[in-house]
């Protein structure tokens, strides 16, 4: 079974990867103790075990170093989570990919002007908006036939991607801006109620009023 | 192929916003 | 064994990934004839298929359809490149992720002007060119006691991230720039003369004077 350390700040969606992940696979993650964002990981002995100084970072009981969220959530997962083919396998990267290249940077557009770690720039957000539906609709058209992303189980591609989605769910899509992707809400909130999910993010509240910049 | 990679979606200001970001949680957790 | 079409237009660097996991595999890769950028995946029969209309996208022999170069790859692949035990084939996703995240936006950044398909900001390239000494740093350190970046064997990792650095070392990463990231190149040139790399990049020319911008 695996063990071993993450280190990570508070809140972060991509530690939730590996978090939820293990609390399918049974694997004990702790986090680190006394971790300090800014501080430990540009600390010598942290970026000899992880040189691009970046977290969530996770080291093994027996030693090994991964960095990068969805290698760290990869190994601490089980075999259903990691996909029972190698087609389902590549499907799972494909899913993490495209969580990677089609969400994340337009999430980091929109939401981060209205959490105050950027400036808010009206074209940017207004194409980032764009992006996210289109992103969006394809996870709806593709969920229209289907429970989760790949095949008739929970895998790794539903929790990355959830996760991926946490901060628009949270600070931007309000009610009436994912009132039409019924399929991709449906599985969005049958996500967040599994109970391996709720022990990592705790009761998660869709958003009810779109957040806005405040300058 | 110069005109196809033209086309291709690349996140040019990532290293802005995985700043901004960094920035940001070390504030908060610092 | 795995066969099927690839949907590509030529030269594209994130084809290059499958089409050498092919080579070592023996997977039968056959790129679709008639191909037009721009208009095939703008067609309702390839959206159809491949919903968000990116290439590279490859369909099966028995009709499944795979989209994102890493998925594609890892489904042409075999057990090898794939890794051998549950740490390899998490090492290999970070590796993956690592091409995307720390070298794709930091190489098109400063090698897009040079091709001229992108405006040239003095400011950007710099700060691209700092993200690349880093990335070739942690690759150089971490090669400096390895051959290959996973195992002891050529994996998925070092075709993926070979095939993100070429258009570097093709345009950009001349004798002066490279010459401190001794292991990097040792590594890089092992694996541009690979029998299976070449049959798909062919001769590979290192960069003898950087490219510039030219207004």
């Amino acid at each position: 079974m695996v063990a071993g350390k993450l280190y990570t700040y508070p809140e972060n969606f991509r530690a939730f990867k590996a978090l939820i992940a293990a609390q399918y696979s049974g694997a004990k993650l702790e986090i680190a103790k006394g971790f300090v964002f800014g501080e430990t990981n540009k600390s010598d002995a942290f970026l000899k075990k992880f040189p691009l100084g970046k977290v969530p970072a996770f080291e093994s009981a027996d030693g090994h170093c991964i960095a990068e969220s969805n290698a760290i959530a990869y190994y601490v997962a089980n075999e259903t989570l990691r996909g029972s083919s190698d087609l389902e396998k590549a499907q799972i990267i494909q899913w993490m990919t495209f969580a990677d290249t089609e969400i994340l940077p337009a999430s980091c557009t929109w939401v981060f002007p209205v959490l105050g770690i950027m400036q808010f720039n009206k074209q940017a957000t207004a194409r980032a908006k764009e992006d996210i539906d289109k992103a969006l609709q394809a996870l709806d058209d593709h969920l229209l036939t289907r429970t989760y992303l790949v095949g008739e189980r929970i895998t790794l591609a539903d929790i990355v991607v959830t996760c991926t989605l946490l901060h628009l769910y949270q600070h931007v899509l309000d009610e009436a801006f994912r009132k039409s992707y019924v399929n991709t809400n449906r599985w969005f909130i049958t996500l967040i109620n599994q109970k391996q999910v709720k022990a990592v993010i705790g009761d998660f509240k869709l958003c009810e009023k779109a957040g806005e910049f405040d300058p | 192929a110069a005109d196809c990679l033209a086309s291709e979606r690349i996140w040019f200001d990532k290293p802005r916003y995985d700043e901004a970001e960094r920035r940001f949680y070390e504030q908060m957790n610092g």
